[in-house]
């Protein structure tokens, strides 16, 4: 976790700030 | 049986919105051994993103890789061009976060390829932005600048402010 919290791309976080409400349904 | 496999989806989905990334993938194993059983391409490759999005949270980058690219692969199958950018985008991102420049600016160009093609703008405008980013880290600036211009003219076109 700690190598999740120094991610230094703006889009990369972005990416990843969407990424965790993203589920593929059933 | 095939009930069995949904429910096991819906478990995996659950238990990654509430952050629990180790059992979310327990869950989409078991649905993708299903959906295998089953031959249900759709679902296989809806467990493979899943399982590529779970991995991202632990840390591990490079398995997150591996169940993307089988995404990319069924999404061709397929025949689902928004799904094919979705991975291409995500292989972006995981390279990037692999620091692997050279693969990332592969996959976010593939990327910016698809949303041109689908008239997509708002997805062309974050290729953009990713790909500039990309190119600043591996240090090229000159093509960075050019994304950075893209990125800010679509942003202006659809009123993106931030």
């Amino acid at each position: 976790f700690q190598r999740l919290r120094i991610i230094q791309v703006d889009s990369v976080r972005r990416w990843m700030d969407d990424l965790k409400l993203m589920t593929e349904c059933e | 049986r095939a009930a069995q496999g949904r429910a096991y989806g819906n478990l995996g989905n659950t238990h990654y919105l509430l952050g629990n990334f180790s059992e979310a993938i327990a869950f989409h194993k078991e649905r993708l051994a299903i959906a295998k059983e089953f031959g249900d391409k759709a679902a296989e490759r809806r467990a493979y993103s899943n399982l590529g999005n779970a991995h991202i949270f632990l840390g591990k980058f490079d398995v997150s890789a591996e169940y993307y690219k089988k995404t990319l692969q069924l999404s061709r199958q397929l025949k689902d061009q928004a799904v094919e950018a979705q991975a291409c985008y995500s292989l972006g991102n995981t390279y990037t976060l692999l620091r692997d420049y050279e693969r990332a600016i592969d996959f976010h160009l593939k990327h910016l390829c698809i949303a041109q093609e689908l008239g997509d703008r708002v997805g062309e405008g974050r290729a953009a932005w990713s790909l500039g980013n990309a190119y600043v880290s591996s240090g090229d600036h000159g093509k960075a600048l050019g994304c950075a211009r893209k990125h800010l003219e679509i942003s202006q076109e659809i009123g993106d402010k931030n």
